[in-house]
């Protein structure tokens, strides 16, 4: 019965994956390996930037009148926040539907959100990379690595580490069940700041981590030291998201560009 | 609770949507 119980766990969260997020693995690989009629829109220097401006992120440049006289950088800096708060809100969601998170005290729920978003929000980005470049909005354009490198300082730090996380991610050659049971863990985690449950996010999170093992063992029968290695990237994207955030407070501080109230919220005290 | 207004708001509020 035990292990009918995780089997049915693991379900529930891949179906919870597949439903409240736009974009997956298996959808990226697609587009990144040239199997859809229409290949993405490369953007890969100042001129297709502004085409892509133009058609592909129309709403989101347009929506602020304010951006029009920016700079590329802080034009970029504006749409990846606007994908983040995105993947915020369908992180939230995906987090509602996981077994037993929102019979959580409220407050250790947006602590939960607040501290793991970001880290799941870099595992999946790693999704949408290859060594060449990202995917964004929505599929229907790819930036090139080389091209965000270009661009002038702070910004150009600010995919770089991204780009070397993936790479080495994405050779673990997870699947979208893998990747459904990691964020999981990575939201259900007891030893964020400030939680007062412990306890009960403990439990939840050893029975999610039990069934990512389970999972793996059975989805990666040749590859019997996966699990710990997975662990051991919990550790890394806390590490990426430490650095993300310090850059971040750097970009607010000396550029001019605003950052999003829900962002702000995210940010404000986290480490 | 008014640091983080928002995401209260998108745990309690699903059909809420957050302006980019």
């Amino acid at each position: 019965p035990q292990v009918a119980d995780q089997k049915t766990l693991a379900k529930q969260i891949y179906e919870a994956y597949l439903k409240n997020f736009n974009m997956n693995k298996s959808k990226a690989r697609t587009i990144l390996t040239g199997k859809t009629s229409t290949p993405p829109f490369v953007i890969h220097d100042m001129e297709t930037l502004q085409l892509a401006e133009q058609t592909l992120v129309a709403k989101m440049v347009g929506s602020s009148g304010a951006l029009l006289n920016k700079d590329a950088e802080v034009r970029i800096f504006h749409c990846c926040q606007c994908t983040s708060v995105e993947t915020v809100t369908e992180l939230t969601e995906f987090a509602k539907s996981v077994p037993g998170f929102s019979n959580l005290d409220l407050n250790d729920q947006v602590t939960l959100l607040k501290y793991g978003v970001h880290e799941a929000l870099f595992a999946m980005l790693a999704s949408c990379m290859n060594k060449d470049g990202l995917l964004v909005a929505h599929g229907s354009g790819f930036i090139t690595r080389e091209f965000l490198k270009s661009l002038r300082r702070p910004f150009s730090q600010m995919m770089e580490p991204k780009f070397q996380f993936a790479m080495k991610f994405n050779s673990l050659e997870l699947d979208d069940s893998d990747l459904a049971l990691f964020v999981a863990a990575i939201i259900c985690c007891g030893d964020r700041p400030g939680l007062v449950n412990v306890p009960h996010i403990e439990r939840m999170q050893e029975s999610i981590v039990n069934v990512l093992h389970l999972h793996l063992k059975s989805n990666h029968p040749d590859n019997e030291f996966l699990f710990p290695k997975l662990l051991q990237k919990l550790v890394d994207l806390r590490q990426l998201v430490t650095e993300h955030a310090q850059l971040v407070q750097e970009i607010k501080k000396t550029e001019d560009t605003s950052l999003h109230p829900l962002l702000q919220e995210i940010y404000r005290d986290m480490y | 609770k008014e640091k983080h207004k928002i995401l209260h708001r998108l745990l309690q509020n699903s059909s809420s949507p957050v302006d980019l």
